[in-house]
C-alpha cells in the first residue's frame, strides 16, 4: 500500500 | 592511536543490537566529538545516526579522527561476550587494520581481550539540516515498542497522525484494522511515564512497520522515545542515552500512488 520513498531524496550527500 | 574507555561497557552492546539487524557493515567515526555511526540500511529506506559524546568515556583518547569499517553482525557477536557489567575498552593502532575491545569484570578478576579486522566501506554520508517539525511526541519507549509489535500483527504499514486529541497509532490487514490513540498525560509519578505532544500543526503520515519495530530495539537504552514528525519528511524516532549521547533513526514515509 503507497509507495515507499527512498531517505536519500529527503537529505543530501556530504 | 585511539583508547576509549567505556565504564557502562553495555551501552555499546545495546547499541549493537538495535542496528545490527538494519545495517550490514558500517563505519564507526572517531574525533573529538565523540565515537559515531551513520549508516543506511540497504535498500536507502532508514538511516541511523548515532552519537556517544566522548564525555560518556571514562577515558577518551583519539589522536587523530579516525573511520573504522565493521560488520555490525560480528562486532554485535563479539559484545556478546562481554558481561552485563563490564568496562569496555577499545583501542586501535594509527593505521592499523584492527580493532580491539577489551572486556574487564567490575572486580577486575576477568580479563578478556577480543580483536577485529577493519574492513574498507564506501559509505555515503547525509546531511541531515535542523528543521523545525510540525510534531513532536514524547512518550514511554516501552509503551510505543508495545503499539509497534501489536500493530505489526494485524497490519504492514502504520500512520501516525497527531492532532491536539492526541497521537494516533493505526493500521489496516486482511483481518481489519486498528487504531491506538495516546493523549498528553504529564500528571505521572515519574517522568518517565510521560506522554507530551507539542503539535504546531496537525500530521499525519504512513511508515512501514517493519522498519519501525527494528528501530524498537533500541529501547533498552532509553525509557522515552521521541517521534518528530512533518509531512513530506521523514520521522525521526529518537532514543536519548541519558547525558552521553543518542540514537535516531530516520524513516523514509510511504505515500500514496
Amino acid at each position: 500500500r503507497g509507495v515507499q520513498l527512498s531517505i536519500t531524496e529527503f537529505y543530501k550527500s556530504t | 592511536m585511539l583508547e576509549l574507555r567505556l565504564v557502562q561497557g553495555s551501552l555499546l552492546k545495546k547499541l549493537l543490537e538495535a542496528i545490527k539487524d538494519l545495517v550490514t557493515d558500517a563505519n564507526f567515526d572517531c574525533s573529538a566529538t565523540g565515537f559515531s555511526l551513520q549508516a543506511m540500511d540497504s535498500s536507502h529506506v532508514a538511516l541511523v545516526s548515532l552519537l556517544l559524546r566522548s564525555e560518556a568515556f571514562e577515558h577518551y583518547r583519539c589522536d587523530r579522527n579516525i573511520s573504522m569499517g565493521l560488520n555490525l553482525s560480528n562486532m554485535a557477536k563479539v559484545l556478546r561476550c562481554s558481561g552485563p557489567d563490564d568496562i569496555i575498552t577499545l583501542k586501535a593502532d594509527d593505521g592499523g587494520d584492527s580493532l580491539t575491545f577489551m572486556f574487564e569484570s567490575p572486580n577486575q578478576d576477568k580479563i578478556a581481550d577480543f580483536e577485529m579486522k577493519l574492513m574498507d566501506i564506501d559509505s555515503e554520508h547525509l546531511g541531515i539540516p535542523d528543521t523545525e517539525y510540525q510534531a513532536i511526541v514524547r512518550m514511554p519507549s516501552a509503551e510505543f515498542a508495545r503499539i509497534c509489535k501489536d500493530l505489526s500483527g494485524i497490519g504492514d504499514t502504520i500512520a501516525i497522525s497527531v492532532t491536539k486529541e492526541g497521537v494516533k497509532f493505526s493500521t489496516r490487514g486482511d483481518i481489519g484494522s486498528a487504531n491506538i490513540v495516546c493523549r498528553q498525560n504529564t500528571s505521572v509519578d515519574k517522568p518517565e511515564d510521560a506522554t507530551i505532544i507539542e503539535m504546531e500543526e496537525p500530521v499525519t503520515l504512513t511508515f512501514a512497520l517493519r522498519y519501525i519495530n527494528s528501530f524498537t530495539k533500541a529501547t533498552p537504552l532509553s525509557n522515552q522515545v521521541t517521534l518528530s514528525l512533518s509531512s513530506d519528511l521523514p520521522v525521526v524516532v529518537e532514543y536519548k542515552i541519558a547525558e552521553m549521547g543518542y540514537i535516531r533513526f530516520y524513516l523514509a514515509p510511504k505515500i500514496d500512488e
